[in-house]
């Protein structure tokens, strides 16, 4: 089971549909101070299910839709997709992918989407927690946040320990 | 639920101890478990109390589950101290240990519990090169078990990589992408091959 | 207080958006006077309120002193904007853009009001390379007004140095530090002279 | 004006008398993790009065004591001095060079010292206001927290703009 793709749109410096694909093994993203890395970072957050806007350096949720540039105009939806290949069969799911879409309008109206059927944030998160992604979402270390777990609480610790559990 | 925990801690804690001697030469580390609430007194025995704590929902209330009969809950406290020094308060230790302290803790818990992918942002800033290189050595040993993706802006880190993934950005406010596949053999530091790094 | 408050303000905006445009070439930035409190309306003018308010005490009470006939205090808001995208929250930009934005700021109240030295530990941390170099030449040219001690684990960050002191530590917790001065045509980034870096 | 001199004894990994003197110009520290350098920031911010132990990575000031490593036992105080040359005759004073010494014993007494002479904190801080060192201190950036104008609040900006006036 891995991240096999990421498709963005309208997401912070993605205006345009945009597909990443990952294979398993080792990524490594590079590229200079505010390119975008860390907003693909960001997006898989979101993608999954972030509810704090802080998480993704917004004060509002809305605040990930590319906002427009130079000769671009601002877009009026953000739309993530992450598909997780399950083809070894290990999440309790019978598709050979789960396909997790989450989308913002401007006027903060949302929706997630499960292998293209709409669907509410909880459904998300119970097709998340079957494949160890959980709701701590502590796979995803963003930047300046790798601290973190020593600056935690010792109960914080034993709740992501039994998550993960 | 509180089976499923001890039995990940025992795994998470036996981890750290080994997790900290790769990435602390010479020093030495443990997870405790340890009560919090009106009386902070450590207790190993705390989260093998509540037999009805089973339930299948991990995100759920787990308030009540944890607590021993004496209405305290369970904590779990970090202790490292590197080679030649003496233990005392994590917060005391530099920028480039606590980094490590936490990637041996992140380590930790994936190879009790893997999760399918780990998304590391910057997260090696704070290391020299030394430390760097044992972090990097140990996202290679692990890549079998999970897929990694690493977001550095250092050179050093890309020679871990099997695909990288050049990030630019014109004038005009955009990301473009671009990835290449890496021949193994270019892989400096591949699983266990090549030269001690 | 209100008076000095306001020529050292207006010195500091000046140097900022020259700071700007040395750190991020193309983008604009500025700073912003603004009303804050129960009407967070921005005025320009609110600093200029109370002449009565001069005191000599810098570390005084001044929570009457700033504040207008209309009982809200002043702020300082800090806007940039990278060459080719639009102004927006600070908090969306990247860890290296925020750390350039912050430095420009202490180099902008430099300008204005020189502390005698500057101790900077790691501030370069998330700098790529060319934005390292950027902000190695501000240091060095405002090397003159004020000393600078800078700390780092960083080898490109030494090339600035006019002293390098080497700090280390044996198998028993005991800081040592070994300082060399360097030879002034071994600084590559001495003043304005040697090649564009 | 400039920072001439900085002596340590027993202070964090400084356990006995280590005295460091600074030229004009631009110092760099380097070394590798954990060997002391960021110590050496905290021995100056701490020196020069900071009030919180978190600002140098304690929960109580006397965690800044040497707490003994291999083969070394721990000291019973910590002392620091920080010189600052004064030959231009820039700041209030008389003197040629302003020395001021914090010490703290494991019962958590303490005192400073100005130019050899027991006197207060607020003493101290009126001594390097007049070197616009001021109370903020934000000529002195720990690590990690370069981002921290960032985060401010505005008033907080103002402050420090105020105190530099
Ligand atoms: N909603 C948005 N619309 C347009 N652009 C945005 C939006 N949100 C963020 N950005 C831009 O994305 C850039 C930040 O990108 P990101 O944080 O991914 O950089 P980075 O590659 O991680 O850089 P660094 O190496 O400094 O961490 C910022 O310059 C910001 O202006
Ligand atoms: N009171 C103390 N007694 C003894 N040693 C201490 C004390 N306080 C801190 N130390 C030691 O000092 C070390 C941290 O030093 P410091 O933060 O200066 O490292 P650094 O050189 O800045 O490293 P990095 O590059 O990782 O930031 C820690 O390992 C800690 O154990
Ligand atoms: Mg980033
Ligand atoms: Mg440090």
């Amino acid at each position: 089971m891995y991240l096999k793709a990421l498709n963005l749109k309208g997401f912070k410096s993605f205006p345009d549909r945009t597909r990443l694909n990952f294979s398993p093994g080792v990524s490594v993203i590079v590229g200079p101070n505010g390119c975008g890395k860390s907003n693909i970072t960001d997006a898989v957050l979101w993608a999954l299910g972030e509810q704090s806007p802080l998480a993704v350096r917004g004060q509002t949720m809305q605040d990930v839709i590319f906002a427009g540039g130079k000769g671009q105009s601002a877009r009026r939806f953000a739309e993530v997709e992450v598909v997780i290949d399950n083809s070894e069969g290990r999440a309790n799911s019978e598709f050979s992918e789960i396909s997790v879409t989450r989308r913002i309008e401007r006027g903060g109206e949302g929706e997630y989407r499960l292998n293209g059927a709409r669907c509410r944030l909880s459904d998300v998160l119970e097709a998340l927690s079957d494949t160890n992604l959980g709701r701590e979402m502590h796979s995803v270390i963003s930047q300046g946040r790798v601290e973190q777990i020593i600056n935690s609480k010792p109960r914080d610790r034993r709740l992501l320990i039994e998550e993960a559990a | 639920i509180a089976a499923a925990f001890e039995e990940t801690f025992e795994a998470t804690a036996r981890n750290f101890e080994e997790m900290v001697s790769e990435l602390f030469p010479g020093g030495r580390g443990r997870l405790r478990r340890m009560e919090i609430g009106p009386k902070p007194v450590e207790q190993s025995f705390a989260a093998q109390g509540s037999a009805e704590a089973a339930s299948e929902d991990a995100c759920g209330e787990d308030g009540d589950d944890d607590q021993d009969g004496h209405g305290s809950e369970v904590g779990v406290e970090i202790e490292v101290t590197p080679a030649g020094k003496s233990m005392r308060r994590l917060s005391l230790l530099s920028g480039g240990e606590k980094s490590l302290v936490a990637l041996a803790f992140v380590f930790s818990v994936l190879l009790a519990r893997p999760c399918p992918f780990y998304i590391l942002d910057e997260v090696e800033a704070a290391l020299d090169d030394i430390n760097l290189d044992r972090f990097l050595r140990l996202v290679r040993r692990f890549a079998a078990r999970s897929q990694f993706i690493v977001v550095t802006h250092q050179k050093r880190t890309m020679d871990a990589a099997d695909v990288l993934y050049g990030v630019s950005m014109a004038g005009d406010g955009i990301t473009k992408v671009v990835s290449r596949k890496l021949p193994p053999d270019q892989t400096e530091l591949a699983g266990d091959a090549g030269p001690a790094v």
